[in-house]
């Protein structure tokens, strides 16, 4: 039960890793747009 | 009663005297490493859910960065553009607009903290749809707020009460770009541009006090970056010399604190005046060419 609970937990922190790094790379985009668009 | 359980290491015919609990033995020992392999992957779970942990720790924290520069880069252009187009409404819509995106953005990083599990791939539209108005409705954060603070001060001026002209005699070249009603006031309020405009971004209000119509309340915000108005050009929006009396309730604290200010424009030009008078006399050339042009003017006048 340890482990499936530990799996669980694996699974919904690498989720949230997605998330963060799906967030982070639009988050860039858009900071490299508006850099163009000072430029 | 013997205690024996001829379970003696020693002697060598002690695996003989064991012929089939050895299947048993075996049997736990397997159980035993299950457990040990059990454990070997829990372990590396941990150790797996601990790389993990830290991995997200730093992308929040390199997505707070990314956040913040990209806010400040915001506000940036947004303080070019405004620049741009300097409307004094849209000057002061923002404000209330700020209060509410900072609350916002104070929420933002609670929604990445909530530890939502999204397994199902079919939501990623939707997902990424979530995610960008998420980051477009944390526009303007605190860090902008003063990036963008303009110096602000209000300046009272009497004023003849028929006189609807709305006119502040600062000494500053202004231009006048929109007059508006206001709720609060049954005066109408004028907007002023600094002469020098765009490169100076002062703007003025001007409007006639709600509590005493005998005074003209002017609010200016920013610095101007050029000297006091040239003495050379005049309008009807400018005087030289002119002193206002000002009651400054930003820094008085409901004090009313009467202070005269002295226009410094006059004091510059008289200095500049000064100063070109003694480099001139300084100059021998010059004197004698002006005490030669007096004393011919002198002959000429004791001629005629």
């Amino acid at each position: 039960s340890t482990t499936s609970a530990l799996v669980d937990e694996l699974k919904r922190v690498n989720a949230e890793n997605k998330k963060l790094t799906e967030m982070l790379t639009l988050m860039c985009d858009n900071y490299n747009v508006l850099r163009k668009q000072l430029m | 009663i013997s205690l024996d359980l001829n379970t003696n290491p020693f002697d060598r015919n002690f695996p003989d005297k064991l012929p089939k609990k050895e299947v048993k033995v075996s049997t736990s020992a397997d159980l035993e490493r299950k457990w040990l392999v059990k454990d070997e992957s829990a372990s590396e779970l941990r150790e797996e859910l601990n790389r993990v942990n830290s991995e997200n720790k730093k992308l929040t924290e390199m997505l707070a960065t990314v956040c913040e520069k990209y806010y400040a880069l915001h506000s940036h252009l947004e303080k070019l553009q405004s620049r741009q187009s300097p409307e004094m409404d849209q000057t002061e819509q923002p404000t209330k607009k700020r209060k509410q995106d900072t609350d916002e953005l104070l929420g933002f990083p609670i929604g990445l903290g909530s530890g939502k599990t999204e397994n199902s791939s079919s939501n990623e539209d939707h997902h990424q749809h979530e995610q960008k108005n998420q980051l477009l409705s944390c526009k303007r954060p605190v860090v902008t707020d003063s990036f963008n603070k303009a110096k602000i001060s209000t300046v009272y001026v009497p004023a003849d009460s028929s006189d609807t002209s709305l006119t502040v005699k600062d000494g500053y070249q202004w231009r006048k770009y929109g007059q508006k009603v206001t709720r609060d006031n049954p005066s109408p309020r004028a907007y002023f541009r600094c002469s020098f405009a765009p490169s100076c971004p002062v703007k003025k209000k001007v409007q006639r006090s709600a509590e005493d119509p005998s005074l003209l309340v002017a609010t200016y915000e920013g610095t101007h970056n050029h000297l006091g108005p040239n003495a050379f050009e005049g309008d009807a929006t400018s005087q030289v010399g002119s002193s206002t009396v000002t009651l400054d309730l930003v820094n008085g604290g409901g004090g009313h604190r009467l202070a005269l200010e002295k226009n410094e424009r006059g004091t510059m030009q008289d200095v500049l005046v000064q100063q070109m008078a003694s480099s001139l006399t300084k100059d021998s050339k010059f004197t004698a060419a002006l005490a030669a042009a007096i004393s011919g003017r002198l002959l000429e006048q004791s001629r005629t």
